[in-house]
């Protein structure tokens, strides 16, 4: 029984998920022209699309069908680990003539992670 | 980046990245940042001159839209909610100063007439592709700027190109500006909205908005709205009295700025403390 747990305990972290990740502007050398944020919470999507997907993985019908044909073919490549809920940020920053703009960009924070 | 995974203990997600490929060739990383920057409406990587202004209106914005409340640093402050209802860009002007080297300041600043102030701004950077949806014109109103007690009445006009003298200005807002004779100074900002048409004209034309302040005392004190540099005053001083053009736009892609916290502010704009 111990090993089944740990078994069902490490599937379930390999498991399609978010993780973090921090972009720190200054590491791809935009601080010069971004004066807000400094960075952000992006975060990533990555993990496995396995039989079977649960409900929060908020998989598609496709990804389903893909998921049980892999499970009896594995030719077919298992459904893939996306973003399926993505948020904007605002960002303050100066453009090619100096002026100071401020603009909400879309789809630049993943909220959430699913089978598709 | 900093992938905040390859911290967790388990390791389950450093075993997972453990197969991911080297990073990338220099000139694909770059091919990469080029897409990117072309997703932001950008054409290239911005290269901005040290030290350049950045208007504390912009940055009052930015810090109540994030919902960074105690770094507002404008008592006064209150957020535009109804210019950026449809707008998801905010683009800010410092008018065009006369760079005439034959020109001293001194002799600049009194070559308009004492109570009529031309100013102008280039608002050329404004992509074709972006929608103004509101504008508004704001000009600082506080310390020896401030119109002594009694009345002044404040006209606004939109003249014609700055090669253009033939036009006769348009009369956009008039307005009588009071304070009460035994307040203190008050800091704050007049801001006068002004219609998007007169934007599609810019950019059908010069790619300029030219505009005339007339400010007429109404009682004996003489007063007025701060458009011109004062002898000696420094850049950094300056750009924070300078008066500021701000355009409201859409580029047509994702939400506008107003459609977050809007709980957090009362029907004035101002913040919930």
């Amino acid at each position: 029984n111990g090993g089944r747990a740990a078994k069902l305990k490490r599937l379930s972290r390999t498991r399609c998920r978010r993780h973090p990740l921090y972009v720190d502007f200054k590491d791809v050398g935009w601080n010069k022209w971004i004066v807000a944020p400094s960075g952000y919470d992006a975060f990533f999507c990555l993990g496995e699309c396995r039989f079977p997907l649960a409900d929060h993985m908020n998989s598609s019908s496709h990804a389903m069908v893909q998921t049980l044909v892999n499970s009896v073919n594995g030719a077919v490549p298992r459904a893939c680990c996306v973003p399926t809920a993505l948020s904007p940020i605002a960002m303050l920053y100066l453009d090619p003539q100096d002026r100071v703009v401020l603009k909400n960009y879309q789809d630049m924070v993943v909220e959430g992670c699913g089978c598709r | 980046g900093r992938q905040g995974g390859a911290t967790e203990p388990d390791g389950s997600v450093s075993s997972l990245l453990s197969s991911s490929p080297t990073p990338l060739d220099p000139s694909l990383a770059q091919t990469i940042q080029n897409l990117l920057l072309s997703r932001l409406g950008l054409q290239s990587h911005p290269n901005p001159r040290p030290g350049a202004p950045v208007p504390q209106y912009i940055v009052d914005l930015y810090r109540f839209h994030s919902q960074q409340y105690h770094l507002v640093q404008d008592p006064h402050f209150s957020y535009p909610s109804q210019h950026v209802q449809e707008a998801n860009t905010v683009r800010s002007f410092h008018h065009t100063e006369s760079t005439s080297p034959s020109l001293p300041l001194e002799k600049r600043q009194t070559t308009a007439s004492n109570n009529r102030v031309p100013i102008s701004f280039n608002v050329s950077s404004i992509p074709q592709d972006e929608r103004v949806v509101s504008a508004e014109l704001r000009f600082f109103r506080g310390g020896g700027a401030s119109p002594g007690p009694g009345a002044h009445r404040v006209s606004l006009f939109l003249s014609g190109s700055p090669g253009d003298s033939e036009s006769e200005p348009t009369l956009l807002e008039s307005r009588v500006l009071t304070r009460a004779p035994n307040t203190k100074p008050a800091v704050s900002w007049e801001a006068f909205s002004l219609s998007t048409e007169l934007f599609l004209g810019a950019h059908a034309q010069t790619g300029s908005l030219s505009f005339l302040l007339e400010v007429t005392p109404l009682g004996r004190r003489v007063g007025h709205l701060r458009v011109r540099r004062s002898l000696g005053q420094d850049e950094h001083s300056w750009a924070r009295e300078r008066p500021l053009l701000v355009t409201y736009s859409h580029d047509g892609r994702g939400e506008a700025l107003a459609a977050h916290g809007q709980d957090s502010w009362d029907e004035g704009g101002r913040v919930k403390r």
